[in-house]
């Protein structure tokens, strides 16, 4: 479903950045 | 007592969640500006990505989850971060706060077009969760132990991911006998609230859909 996606592209840009930095 | 790792187990786990929060900015604007039902929810899901983005900086702290195979750390936060986040929220919920913002806070909610029928375990949950006068260090350890759940889908080596849980629920369960002499049942319950998020979570994907419906 388009939400679970949307929830999976978040999680996988924020493990790739640093939202610390 | 704790040994010595388990306390700096303990304290960096603490130290993470605490460290890794909803911005204050956007944490303000649910209790400063008004929005018709439309703004509330746009409002609803901005906080629910932002919440997320959190949740994977602590998740990204906790010792041994990024030496997991990479697509098991996906599955692992797509599986737990519903359930992460109802607790972060009934955290919130539970927590003394100036007179007046919660009610403000739970006005938002049932106006974001949500329907009763999801809104009414939620808040049945924020309630049990209260319940138990959970200290910050088992709200930590809890949310740890909730995103360390080896048996969500998709997850390829759940015995790595169970090596990761075991020390923290030994933790958990330790602390909850220092702290809660009293109440021998105290861990029990904790993890009773487990299950109750499994349910909410499941009620959650439902609510979803009914939103698209609609």
């Amino acid at each position: 479903p388009a939400s679970n996606l949307g929830l999976e592209d978040i999680i996988r840009k924020a493990l790739m950045g640093n939202l610390e930095e | 007592t704790l040994s010595q790792e388990q306390q700096a187990l303990l304290s960096f786990i603490v130290d993470a969640y605490n460290k890794h929060r909803i911005p204050q900015d956007m944490a303000k604007k649910l209790l400063q500006e008004h929005f018709n039902a439309e703004e509330n929810f746009m409002l609803l899901t901005d906080m629910a990505t932002s919440h997320v983005q959190v949740l994977v900086e602590f998740t990204k702290n906790i010792p041994g989850f990024q030496a997991l195979d990479h697509e098991d750390q996906i599955a692992l936060l797509k599986g737990s971060a519903v359930e992460a986040m109802f607790l972060r929220s009934a955290q919130v919920f539970t927590r003394k706060m100036p007179h007046g913002h919660t009610e403000v806070l739970e006005d938002r909610i049932r106006k974001s077009g949500i329907s009763e029928e999801f809104i009414t375990p939620m808040f049945n949950f924020y309630k049990s969760i209260g319940e138990l006068h959970m200290l910050p260090e088992e709200h930590a350890l809890l949310t740890a132990i909730t995103i360390l759940t080896p048996e969500r889908p998709y997850v390829k080596d759940q015995a790595a991911v169970e090596r990761l849980q075991d020390p923290m629920l030994e933790v958990l369960q330790k602390f909850c006998c220092l702290q809660h002499s009293s109440e021998p049942q105290h861990f029990a319950r904790l993890l009773g609230r487990l299950t109750e998020l499994r349910t909410l979570n499941h009620h959650h994907a439902e609510m979803l859909a009914s939103w698209r419906m609609s």
